[in-house]
C-alpha cells in the first residue's frame, strides 16, 4: 500500500475559514451590536483552533506510524543486504563443496604447515577461493601463492572477528587481479583467499605450485607445475594418507617384509 | 481570551501542522522508495 499524503483528509487551509469581516451595508451594521460581532469572531476562532489542534494530533499520529513502518522496512532491507544473509545464500549454493572441504579439514591426516591445501572454483569462472594452512599466531594475512601483491586495505567484518585484508596484483594496473584474505571463521588454522580475475602473466615463482604432488620414494612433498582442473579434495586426501603411511615405520617395515617375502617366494619358484 | 491571542495561537498551531504535513510527505516518499527497492 502506497502512502499518499495528498489523500489525507486534513485540511490545512484554515485561513479561508477564518472569520472574515463582513463588508456589510450600513443597515445590517446597525442591526448587530459591535460586542456581539466580537463574540462571534472569538467563538469562530476558538472553533478553528480546536479543529487545527485536532488535525495536529492526527498528523503526529500518522507520522509516527509511517516512521515506524519506514524503519521496520529499512531494517528488513539492511538484513537482506547484510554479509550474513549473502553468506547464507552462498552457503546454500556451495553447500556440498563446503561439506567436502570440512571433511577434509577435520581429517587427522594432513600437512602440518603445507603451502596450499586446495583450490575451489566458485560459480563464476573468474572468482576462486583457496584455503591456506597457517599458524594461529601469524596475523600477517600473507599467503604464498606464487604472485606478488600490494595490500590496499583492511577491514573488520561483522561475520568474522579476524580482519580481512585486500590486495591487488603487483602488476596492477596491467593485471587487474584482486584478492581478499581472511582467517577462516570456522577453522582459525586456515586463511581463506578469494581471488577475482585471472593473471595475465606468469607468477613470480612459476615452479611453486598451488597443488602438491607426493614423492613416495623420498616421502616428502615437492612443488610441481600446477595443472588445471587437477586434484579434487579426495585426491589430495588420498595423497596425504599415502604420505602419512610412508612416514609410519611400522607400515614401512610391513611393506618391506611383504616385498622381501615376495622375492623369496619368487626365488624358490 | 482576547482575539489577538487566539489568532496568534492559531498561527502557531497551523505552522506546526504545515511542518508535520511536510515531514509526512517526506516520510511517505522515503517509504515508497524503500518499498520499491524491496519489490
Amino acid at each position: 500500500m502506497d502512502y499518499d499524503p495528498n489523500t489525507n483528509p486534513f485540511d490545512l487551509h484554515f485561513s479561508g475559514k477564518l472569520p472574515k469581516k463582513e463588508v456589510s451595508d450600513s443597515s445590517s451594521a446597525d442591526v448587530k451590536p459591535k460586542w456581539l460581532v466580537k463574540d462571534d469572531e472569538v467563538s469562530l476562532l476558538q472553533e478553528e483552533l480546536n479543529r487545527v489542534n485536532s488535525e495536529n494530533k492526527k498528523l503526529t499520529e500518522t507520522l509516527a506510524r509511517v516512521c515506524e513502518k519506514y524503519y521496520a522496512l529499512q531494517d528488513l532491507l539492511k538484513e537482506l543486504q547484510s554479509p550474513e544473509h549473502v553468506k547464507f545464500q552462498n552457503q546454500k549454493l556451495t553447500k556440498k563443496r563446503k561439506q567436502d572441504l570440512d571433511d577434509f579439514v577435520s581429517s587427522p591426516v594432513g600437512l602440518s604447515c603445507g603451502p596450499t591445501i586446495e583450490k575451489i572454483t566458485s560459480e563464476k569462472a573468474t572468482v576462486s577461493t583457496a584455503y591456506f594452512h597457517t599458524e594461529k599466531s601469524d596475523t600477517s594475512l600473507t599467503v604464498k601463492d606464487g604472485y606478488q601483491w600490494r595490500k590496499y586495505g583492511q577491514k573488520i567484518t561483522r561475520d568474522n572477528p579476524s580482519p580481512r585484508a585486500y590486495f591487488r596484483c603487483s602488476f596492477s594496473p596491467s593485471c587487474l587481479v584482486k584478492k581478499k584474505v581472511q582467517r577462516s571463521a570456522e577453522d582459525p588454522s586456515f586463511v581463506v583467499a578469494t581471488y577475482e580475475g585471472t593473471h595475465n602473466h606468469p607468477g613470480q615463482h612459476a615452479s611453486v605450485s598451488r597443488t602438491v604432488k607426493l614423492d613416495l620414494v623420498q616421502g616428502v612433498l615437492e612443488p610441481v607445475e600446477e595443472k588445471k582442473e587437477r586434484g579434487t579434495i579426495q585426491e589430495v586426501l588420498v595423497q596425504q594418507m599415502a604420505s602419512s603411511l610412508t612416514k609410519d615405520p611400522k607400515f614401512t617395515a610391513a611393506l618391506a617384509a611383504a616385498i622381501s617375502g615376495r622375492f623369496i617366494e619368487q626365488s624358490r619358484t | 481570551p482576547p482575539t489577538s491571542a487566539l489568532v496568534e495561537e492559531l498561527n502557531r498551531v497551523s505552522a506546526e501542522n504545515k511542518k508535520l504535513s511536510e515531514m509526512l510527505t517526506l516520510m511517505c516518499d522515503n517509504y515508497n522508495v524503500l518499498r520499491k527497492q524491496l519489490v
